[in-house]
């Protein structure tokens, strides 16, 4: 596994959860990549949870191991056919913030450090299982930007 | 239901793929 991509990752995650949190970190501004996820994200993030929600209701989130539970099982499914696009990279990020959502609104305290964990996970699957497509496909400076950035 | 969810989840990837 790459390191370098790995923390790019992450940090492109904790922007994210901190957006969807609303708890920017004073003092730093997100990356053009960050504001790019961050923008395609929130447009598609109330479709996702409506098409989401009947499953994801039943399902009980009140843990963060339950919450990386349930991101493993399900991105194991999305990613089985071997596909890899930017869109599905999206919702990656989606369904993590979707789950940050579940677990504050099942009272778990989402600390610095819950969060960092978070991130990791969402970090770590990326990295696994998209780490080679997205550098084959222009990396998120050149590909992802290409994509989404609105222009 | 993670398993539909997985599913649903790579449709919707994909349409959004295509989307932009």
């Amino acid at each position: 596994m790459d390191d370098g991509v790995f923390w790019s990752v992450r940090a492109l995650a904790e922007d994210y959860l901190d957006g969807i949190l609303r708890t920017p970190r004073p003092g730093t501004a997100p990356s053009r990549t960050s504001q790019a996820l961050q923008n395609v994200a929130a447009s598609v993030q109330g479709e996702v949870e409506g098409a989401l929600k009947p499953h994801l209701d039943s399902l009980d989130v009140g843990s963060v191991g339950a919450a990386r539970g349930i991101f493993s099982h399900v991105l194991a499914k999305e990613f089985e056919d071997g596909v890899v696009n930017w869109g599905r990279v999206v919702t990656v990020f989606v369904l993590g913030g979707i789950l940050t959502k579940k677990l504050q609104g099942s009272g778990v305290p989402l600390t610095r450090e819950t969060r960092e964990e978070i991130s990791s996970f969402i970090a770590e699957f990326t990295t696994h299982h998209a780490g080679e497509w997205i550098r084959q496909n222009g990396g998120w400076e050149n590909g992802f930007l290409n994509k989404f950035e609105q222009k | 239901i993670m398993e539909r969810v997985g599913r649903q989840l790579a449709f919707i990837g994909d349409d959004i793929n295509q989307r932009y």
